[in-house]
């Protein structure tokens, strides 16, 4: 046999350079998709603006470095962990439905990510434009759907009290591991007001106010079968 | 590892860069603007066998033996990578959530013969 003839990059170099390269970009593109668990690049449909994806990064930033600073913070599970695949993820907030005193915001999360990682944190992040003096009671419920699919059912609920604009973070890592759990992908979060005073939430939010949850995940390690 | 230099026919490095406008991924990867793979190419005649990248050890000795009793029996030697590191990415995903990771072996660093 020909030298080299089982060596995996055989024959690429008795190519032209033009079927080398297609060889290789196609080898590439194979190997990105495939280790991000797509079965097809992406059709972007609305990119996020990049007022709300610099603030967004900011945010998460000052988050991070506050929790450096605080001696009390657990240890952090974030570490990352050798050889283990671990991701990112800022889901941007989805207007839904919304009355006088309620509004609500839905957060997707692609089946690829929810099927092959584990979620280690989720945090929402939400910014209160202030519309008028004194204290602003907000409710904050995580909705999820059904076993059946149904009907929402509140997964957890937390009152707020509002007093001054800015941004407020509110731990879901459970909820978007409970929804994972379940197969879902949408996290729904409804924002209730006592009265119809104007909801705190939606009264001067912009592109670079965005509401947005962020996410820390590690791929699924499958259980590997030590053989002796 | 050896970059690939001129005409060597030996074992090395290969430089190969991907630019994401080119295949048109730009839309979707945020960051990086393209992406160095790099590829091993070249022979490995026995006398480069297991060199380098390959530690000293019992393999190596039973690898020598076979070398000075039996050329002709001895498996091909495949030019291989013996370095890699992560690809950094920051994409939108189906959902056009914005996402960030490290995949890990992406990058071709060095090459060596088994």
């Amino acid at each position: 046999a020909p030298k080299g003839l089982w060596c995996p990059a055989y024959g690429l170099a008795a190519l032209a350079p033009t079927m080398q390269r297609n060889i290789l970009i196609a080898s590439a593109k194979q190997s990105i998709l495939s280790k991000l668990h797509l079965p097809d690049r992406p059709n972007i449909t609305q990119p996020t603006s990049r007022g709300a994806l610099l603030t967004a990064l900011r945010r998460m930033r000052m988050q991070h470095m506050d929790k450096a600073v605080s001696p009390e913070m657990p240890h952090d599970s974030s570490i990352p962990h050798l050889g283990v695949q671990e991701y990112e993820i800022l889901s941007f907030a989805e207007s839904g439905s919304s009355t006088s005193r309620s509004t609500r915001l839905h957060f997707h999360f692609t089946q690829e990510l929810a099927g092959s990682t584990e979620i280690l944190q989720a945090t929402l992040y939400l910014f209160w434009a202030i519309p008028g003096p004194g204290t602003h009671p907000v409710t904050v419920r995580l909705l999820q759907p059904d076993p059946m699919g149904l009907n929402m059912t509140v997964a957890s609920e937390t009152r707020l009290e509002v007093q001054r604009a800015g941004w407020v973070t509110l731990d879901v890592g459970q909820a978007v591991r409970s929804l994972f759990g379940q197969g879902s992908q949408k996290l729904t979060v409804e924002l209730e007001v006592v009265e119809d005073r104007g909801s705190p939430l939606l009264a001067g939010h912009s592109d670079s106010h965005w509401p947005f949850v962020a996410a820390q995940a590690r791929a699924r390690t499958s259980h590997r079968v030590q053989r002796r | 590892g050896i970059d690939c230099s001129g005409d060597s026919g030996m074992c090395c490095r290969k430089e190969f860069f991907i630019d994401f406008k080119e295949i048109g991924w730009e839309d979707w990867i945020i960051q990086p603007r393209g992406y160095h793979m790099n590829y091993c190419a070249g022979l490995c005649p026995l006398h480069m066998a297991g060199i380098p990248g390959l530690a000293s050890s019992f393999h190596t000795a039973v690898l020598n033996l076979i070398k000075a009793n039996n050329a002709d029996a001895a498996v091909d030697s495949c030019c291989v990578p013996t370095q890699r590191r992560p690809l950094s990415l920051l994409y939108y995903d189906r959902d056009s959530n914005i996402v960030k990771t490290d995949i890990p072996d992406m990058i071709v660093d060095a090459c060596g013969c088994t």
